[in-house]
């Protein structure tokens, strides 16, 4: 095989001939390379919080109102926890399609003052029909979405709904 | 969701999610 | 013998042609992988760090208001900014902030063709898609489901000419019976190459990629020997320095923007077989090979689109 790497096209190599243009008084402007370093993206466990619980909770409650989301009274046994449904705008407006995504809103205690709150998402609701599209119900009437009944789910609305939240959360903290 | 850190006012969020027999991490970049 | 080297290529060929029929995109993923979508509302500038940063050079488009996927971004889409910047040079603060949204609006105004947006359904035989890609010219096709819960299309991910053809090195045995040299089989050999010298001014070069819907031009020196080549890549690198408001920049010195891990410019010669251009493609991250002459004069360049027809179409 004759196949090959063309060494002059190595940059190590085609900079020592650009900058020997240099030295023959050729007009050649100095270019650095690109750095290579590539911030290595870290990611995190839903969102990070150093506030109060109540505090965190209230924050959550205001921005889901501001956003015009809705949500179940909590009951006792879940006060961490919110059963969120929110009006998915955009798409091809259809009243077959459901628009209403349910999220579930979590809050965690990593140590004590470490908090971290999680969304998840949680099927979808036709409009208005308050009927849930899975027809599976657990006792407190909660829907619980059949993980291994969706073999194509696209979790970009859902993404989208999550990025809005934290924007909101972000611009009120 | 998995999320990043703020950064120039670009908010990453992910979510890893099942297709067929395949785990795809979703991750969508959006501006704040 | 040459006849019998020829009866196997085609025995190989159809080989390999079954087996793309017997395969869906779906089995080229990986088990787990991963997959960016940039938002539309995104600053141009902002989707090139991020393509950079996660060492990538597309990613599909995801329109928050109709919350649907619009389309691919491709580095021809920074190479319609960089046009559109030389023709409209008082246009720089829109640059600056030009979303992604507005990139249609830049294919308007330097009246450019969008490119055709093929996709794939992931459970369709991997060579439909392989077929589509040859027949639109795109060298990447998105693979479209549809959520079973809100019939909202969903990107599965994104097969390129290149995972497809390592696919193909890394299953099919039949790929080392491709041994009939490349000036039997005319592939990417009628080709009119378009080159450049390295005082050639990068915006002409530029010109060159977008005019001819090319990913690269090949640089060569007095004698027409091979020196170096553009690729499409680096206008994401010229843009990422600001660099492309100094036009006047000759390719010689953009160059010397390529970030130090660049692994080199492919050459080969009319000898050489496709047996081992695929073993090549299986080891390592090849989009072309340039064809020069025993001296290093450029001939021809054989791109992997060349390949894969030749796959598919060949013989």
């Amino acid at each position: 095989s004759t196949i090959a790497i063309l060494p002059s096209s190595l940059p190590q190599i085609h900079r020592a001939y650009m900058m020997s243009k240099i030295q023959q008084n050729q007009a050649v402007q100095k270019v650095n390379p690109i750095s290579t370093k590539k911030s290595k993206t870290r990611w995190h466990f839903g969102i990070r919080s150093r506030s109060y619980p109540l505090d965190v909770m209230g924050e959550i409650y205001r921005a889901l109102k501001n956003l015009g989301a809705e949500w179940v009274k909590p009951s006792e046994e879940e006060l961490w926890t919110i059963r969120v449904r929110w009006k998915y705008g955009g798409g091809v407006k259809s009243d077959v399609e459901p628009d209403l995504m349910r999220m579930v809103i979590q809050l965690f205690q990593l140590e004590p003052n470490n908090y971290l709150v999680d969304f998840k998402f949680d099927g979808w609701e036709s409009n208005g029909k308050g009927k849930s599209d899975d027809n599976t119900k657990d006792d407190n009437g909660q829907h619980d979405v059949e993980e291994d009944e969706i073999s194509s789910f696209s979790a970009y609305p859902f993404l989208h709904l999550s990025t809005q939240l934290i924007l909101e959360l972000a611009v009120n903290s | 969701l998995a999320t990043t850190s703020i950064k120039h006012n670009t908010l990453a969020v992910a979510s890893v999610v099942r297709y067929q027999r395949k785990y795809a991490t979703q991750i969508l970049y959006a501006p704040l | 013998t040459t006849e019998q080297i020829a009866k196997d290529q085609k025995i190989a060929l159809r080989a390999i042609r079954l087996f793309l029929k017997s395969k869906t995109s779906y089995d080229v993923l990986p088990v787990s992988y991963r997959l960016i979508v940039l938002d539309t509302s995104l600053l141009v500038k902002k989707s090139l760090n991020i393509l950079l940063q996660n060492s990538i050079v597309s990613a599909p488009l995801w329109n928050n208001k109709t919350s649907r996927f619009a389309g691919l971004l491709t580095s021809s889409d920074f190479i319609n900014v960089i046009q559109y910047y030389f023709q409209f040079p008082d246009k720089f603060d829109l640059v600056e902030k030009l979303t992604l949204d507005g990139l249609r609006d830049v294919e308007k105004a330097i009246s450019v063709e969008p490119i055709e947006t093929i996709s794939s359904h992931p459970f369709k035989s991997l060579y439909e898609a392989c077929v589509k890609m040859i027949d639109s010219k795109a060298r990447r096709i998105p693979l479209i489901d549809e959520d079973e819960k809100t019939n909202r299309e969903i990107v599965v991910s994104v097969l390129t000419q290149y995972r497809i053809l390592k696919f193909v090195a890394l299953n099919c045995r039949e790929t080392r019976m491709l041994l009939r040299p490349l000036k039997d089989i005319n592939i990417g050999t009628e080709k009119q190459m378009l080159r450049a010298t390295m005082e050639t001014p990068v915006i002409d070069v530029i010109h060159v990629l977008s005019q001819n819907s090319v990913s690269s031009v090949p640089i060569v020196d007095e004698n027409d020997k091979l020196i170096n080549v553009y690729e499409a890549y680096d206008v994401l690198t010229l843009i990422k320095g600001g660099l492309y408001t100094d036009l006047s920049l000759s390719v010689g010195e953009a160059l010397m923007r390529r970030s130090e891990d660049f692994e080199g410019v492919y050459t080969c010669t009319l000898n050489d077989r496709l047996s081992t251009i695929m073993e090549t493609i299986r080891k390592s991250r090849l989009h072309r090979l340039f064809i020069v002459d025993e001296n290093g004069k450029l001939i021809s360049v054989i791109t992997l689109s060349d390949i894969l027809k030749y796959i598919l179409f060949g013989d």
